[in-house]
């Protein structure tokens, strides 16, 4: 049910995308192996970055050392979503089919699937984050979807296992929780993943760089994609998260690679996948002249 | 003989906290990259000799590296009538990998080991990548292929533009516009 007769839909022989016509976003995501199919939106938001008051200890700015968002309720109703009268294309040929979202001046993104690929490739390019308001702003991208998750999600460890995180908990002592966004948020160095249990299915998302993800709503998952501050948070630095690069602000692209399966594949299946990405083929280029032949 | 010490000197000294967390102050951080990019361009070249060295040519080959194909810019591909692609594989099994192109518009041929004719499909370059600020590029669309590479081993493939009216293995690519 929910899919109408307008959607249109991406697929190769393991999972299928189902994109709504009218805004070119994503609404359904099938295991075609499986036979699983669960609703899945992904959307970019942006928390807007605390000022503070940096002659008092517990008002610091949001900066380099600290996330701190100028807010105070919990979950996504804190952040404000990046919503634009964007365009869209869809690109389809025999080795790659992707969804191309023009969702505001500054927020970009391709939807990709591979012909034999088991994974969906997500290439976001974000920047340079406007900062004429004066207001310092830090973009994340939020994947929602149906799955029964509850409080628990799971970030790696630099390589090593991958560590159960469960929100506002702490395991070791009891969380006074003061920061309810930025205390649920862990470091993801290379993947994020949230499981349902009931139904047995896992949404595994791996990263090109280390970022900071959480899961701040059942079903959820959330990675922060770029960040530009105006205020320095006087742990150091002393000087805001700015980077004007060019002089407008830096442009940030990047990819996640989203796995969709069940729970007992879902391990094989994303270090597989991380060995492919991290350890990706050298690509040599030789120009062939007459010096150089084709033989050669 | 190529050193690989610049690259590691340059890791080493980004597994400063601040480097890891990104607290470093901004000309820092551009130092960091200028280490890291000088350490990785010692290390092409000792790729580079390794492949000459394995691949037993005649002569020594003076192959480069593309370090900005994430954003679609490579001026080998983007201005040579024809390109050798060597693929190596570092993973201990056989992968399957797509290889992605910036290409000035037009008709291509690739073929792979044996002069087999490989499929590929051309696409245009999105509105994002041709307006990206700085970027400095010919190219007008992406050529994509998948290769097939042997555990610890290479692949080479060649990527010709062909004069007009050739006739090219491309695949049909169709695309749709709308606005939200």
């Amino acid at each position: 049910s929910g899919f109408a007769d307008d959607d249109f839909v991406i697929k190769n022989e393991f999972l299928a995308l189902t994109f709504d016509q009218s805004s070119g976003s994503l609404k359904y995501l099938t295991n075609l192996e499986t036979n699983t199919t669960i609703s899945i939106s992904q959307t970019f938001a942006y928390y807007v970055g605390s000022v503070g008051n940096n002659t008092k200890e517990p008002l610091r700015a949001s900066g380099a050392y600290i996330f701190r968002p100028n807010c105070t309720g919990a979950g996504p109703d804190c952040s404000r979503p990046l919503e634009g009268n964007g365009t869209y294309e869809i690109v389809k040929g025999p080795l790659v089919q992707e969804v191309r979202q023009y969702i505001c001046a500054w927020v970009s993104q391709v939807i990709r699937l591979h012909a034999t690929s088991k994974k969906v490739h997500f290439e976001w390019q974000v920047g340079p984050i406007p900062v004429g308001d004066g207001i310092g702003k830090e973009i994340v991208s939020r994947f929602s979807t149906n799955l029964k998750s509850g409080t628990e999600f799971f970030t790696d460890s630099n390589g090593r296992q991958n560590i159960k995180r469960r929100r506002n908990f702490r395991p070791s002592f009891n969380l006074n929780l003061t920061e309810p966004i930025s205390s649920n948020f862990y470091p993801v160095v290379d993947r994020i993943f949230i499981q349902d249990e009931t139904a047995g299915s896992q949404l595994t998302i791996l990263t090109d760089r280390a970022q900071a993800g959480s899961s701040l709503l059942e079903g959820q998952i959330e990675l922060m994609v770029h960040r530009r501050l105006l205020v320095d948070d006087w742990l150091g630095v002393s000087e805001p998260l700015n980077e004007p690069g060019l002089g407008e602000g830096l442009v940030v692209r990047g990819s996640h690679h989203l796995i969709f399966t069940n729970i007992a594949k879902s391990p094989r299946r994303h270090r597989l996948a991380s060995h492919d990405l991290y350890w990706h083929p050298a690509l040599l280029l030789l120009p062939v002249s007459s010096t150089t032949s084709q033989a050669d | 003989q190529h050193d690989v010490s610049a690259l590691r000197d340059a890791v080493s000294v980004a597994q400063h906290h601040d480097a890891v967390t990104g607290t470093e102050r901004q000309h820092v951080a551009d130092d960091y990259a200028l280490r890291l990019d000088r350490g990785v361009k010692e290390c092409q070249e000792t790729v580079v000799d390794g492949i000459n060295r394995i691949s037993n040519v005649t002569k020594p080959l003076q192959f480069e590296f593309c370090d900005l194909l994430n954003i679609s810019i490579c001026s080998i591909t983007e201005n040579s009538k024809e390109v050798a692609l060597v693929l190596w594989n570092p993973l201990s099994r056989t992968l399957n990998h797509y290889v992605q192109l910036p290409v000035v518009d037009g008709d291509y041929d690739i073929t792979g080991p044996g002069g087999t004719k490989i499929p590929f499909q051309i696409t245009p370059l999105p509105k994002h990548t041709l307006l990206l600020p700085g970027r400095l590029s010919n190219a007008t669309h992406e050529i994509l292929f998948r290769a097939k590479l042997p555990p610890l081993g290479y692949t080479a493939y060649n990527l010709k533009k062909l004069a007009k009216g050739g006739v090219s293995l491309a695949g049909h690519t169709s695309i749709l516009r709308k606005r939200a």
